[in-house]
Order: C-alpha cells, then sequence, then structure tokens
C-alpha cells in the first residue's frame, strides 16, 4: 500500500491511498484502502490521514477517522496516531502504520509493525525513514 | 500556511535487506515531488495525487505496477482520494489493467456523483474517461510472481485451507 497527505498554502488537506492488497488474496477481497474512513480521511477543519496495514482490521475501527477524533478532542497527531494504533492492536489484533498531517502543520508517521517506509518534506527539507529508530 | 506533504509506502513485518534503500528513495521522490506541487502553488488534492502516482509507477510498492497478486495470479486494486475542503471523495476497487488506479479514484470523484465504483463498473468509467487499458501482466513485477508462488506452497503445506493468508 502506498500513501499520502498534504496541507496546501491554503490551509486545506488531502490524502490518496493505492494498493494491491494482500498477496495471495481472495478474489473479490477488498480492505480498507478505498474505504473513506478508514484507509483514508481529510477535512481542513482537522488534518488528513493515510492508513497502511491489515485492512480488515483497519476497517473494523474506521482507523482514519479515529486518529482525527483524537486529533479533535485535542490530541497531539502522534499522540493520536499511537492512541489509535494502539487501540486497532489490543481491540482485534491488527497491525498497521499511518502518516496524519494537522490543519495546522503538525504531522507524524507512526506504525505497529516492524518497519515502514515514510518521507516528509517542508520548509524546503526531506525527512525520511524506514525503521523505528531512524 | 506553511505546506507540507507525507508519504508512506506500506506497513511491513519484513523488509528485505536488498530492497531498503530503493524504498528510501522511493518515498523521498514522492515526498518531493509532493512538495514541488505545493511550492508552485498546487493544491493539496493535486500534491498528494502527484506524490501517489509516483508510488505507483515505482515496482517495489504494492500499488499499481509492483502490485502483489491475488490468489489467480491476477492483480485487482484499490484506491480513494479525498479533498478535506469539502469532503469530497472518489474511489475504486478490484480495479484491473490501469496503470494508475488513484487517477480513476480522483476521476470517480470529480466526474460523477458517486463515492465508489467496482471491478466491471470502474472498468467501464475508466474506459468513458478515456483512461487507457494497459495488459495486466504489465504490472506483474517477477519478483510478486515468484512470492505468490512461494506463499501458495506455504499454504498448502500448513493447511489444506484455501482461505489461510487470503485476508
Amino acid at each position: 500500500t502506498v500513501g499520502a497527505v498534504a496541507l496546501d498554502s491554503n490551509g486545506d488537506v488531502a490524502y490518496a491511498t493505492s494498493t494491491g492488497g494482500l498477496m495471495n488474496k481472495m478474489v473479490g477481497r477488498v480492505g480498507d484502502s478505498p474505504c473513506v474512513g478508514s484507509g483514508g480521511y481529510a477535512d481542513s477543519a482537522m488534518g488528513a490521514v493515510s492508513s497502511t496495514g491489515h485492512g480488515e482490521s483497519i476497517l473494523k475501527v474506521n482507523l482514519a477517522r479515529l486518529i482525527l477524533f483524537h486529533v479533535q478532542q485535542g490530541k497531539a497527531v502522534g499522540e493520536a496516531a499511537d492512541t489509535a494504533l494502539g487501540y486497532m492492536k489490543s481491540k482485534v489484533k491488527g497491525e498497521g502504520g499511518v502518516i496524519v498531517v494537522s490543519n495546522a502543520g503538525d504531522w507524524a508517521a507512526k506504525w505497529t509493525t516492524e518497519s515502514m517506509p515514510w518521507a516528509a518534506a517542508q520548509d524546503g527539507k526531506v525527512h525520511f525513514g524506514l525503521h523505528r529508530d531512524e | 500556511m506553511n505546506p507540507v506533504v507525507l508519504v508512506h509506502g506500506g506497513a511491513s513485518s519484513e523488509i528485505p535487506q536488498d530492497l531498503e534503500e530503493r524504498l528510501r528513495q522511493g518515498v523521498v521522490r514522492a515526498a518531493t515531488a509532493g512538495y514541488k506541487v505545493l511550492k508552485e502553488g498546487g493544491r493539496a488534492l493535486d500534491a498528494v495525487e502527484a506524490a501517489v502516482t509516483i508510488l505507483e509507477d515505482d515496482p517495489e510498492f504494492n500499488a499499481g505496477h509492483g502490485a502483489v497478486l491475488n490468489a489467480e495470479g491476477t492483480v485487482e486494486m484499490d484506491a480513494s482520494i479525498m479533498d478535506g475542503r469539502d469532503l469530497s471523495s472518489g474511489a475504486v476497487c478490484a480495479a484491473r489493467c490501469i496503470a494508475n488506479p488513484i487517477q480513476l479514484a480522483r476521476l470517480v470523484m470529480e466526474k460523477t456523483p458517486h463515492c465508489l465504483l467496482t471491478s466491471h463498473g470502474a472498468a467501464k468509467f475508466a474506459c468513458a474517461m478515456g483512461v487507457p487499458v494497459i495488459p495486466g501482466e504489465q504490472l506483474i513485477t517477477e519478483r510478486n510472481r515468484q512470492d505468490l508462488e512461494k506463499e501458495k506452497q506455504k499454504t498448502d503445506a500448513e493447511t489444506p485451507s484455501p482461505q489461510k493468508n487470503q485476508g
């Protein structure tokens, strides 16, 4: 799965998520990626999220919207992402990752799997990583 | 507002070491392309589409060219896009034989009153919008073909259930 979130100079956000799904998946199986609220969500009143990971688990907790719910409640984006990913792990034993940007320009890349390639561009600089310690 | 773009290349439980650097380069390339759109005054929606299109075209990632194979050895892809200005959104699922599902998802958002088109309907819509149809084989990489074979052998050896590891 791949995804992107962005905040533009007008203060608007957007997300995009695209995937081939799971290897050896049942024909016709659809995961979270095309489902608004799970595979991603964007509302300029809050921020934007793109999700990746175990699709059925992400669908069950509406991961992207859940993260933005926590942002609405006042959590920082990283804390909101950790809280929602932790809930998914404990509630349905699902693992995954997310990228989040708030409408104020705060951002986070978080995951519970072993790794997730990510990159962020802001202020003319590109930050990137793959493992947790990068 | 200070523009920012983030991309991801998929959460994973194991990444072969020889692939790591190519994944890092791929996400940096995609973020840079998205950021360029923003710096030139483009909208967030244009930036995320540009970034994801680059990742779909990169065979190292599981989307578009390089998408993993289903149990029949073919590619079925899902994608969605959303504009935070007005919550408009578009998506496709079980899409086949197109290079960039994210661009088709955006067309669903902009050219129809619907949010999600699937399979045959998505294909008909793509055709009506002039989206080029490509041979499904063109999306398949040799690595994904081998990985499917390995997965099928593992499945056969571990359990007779055809549902194992199929999501």
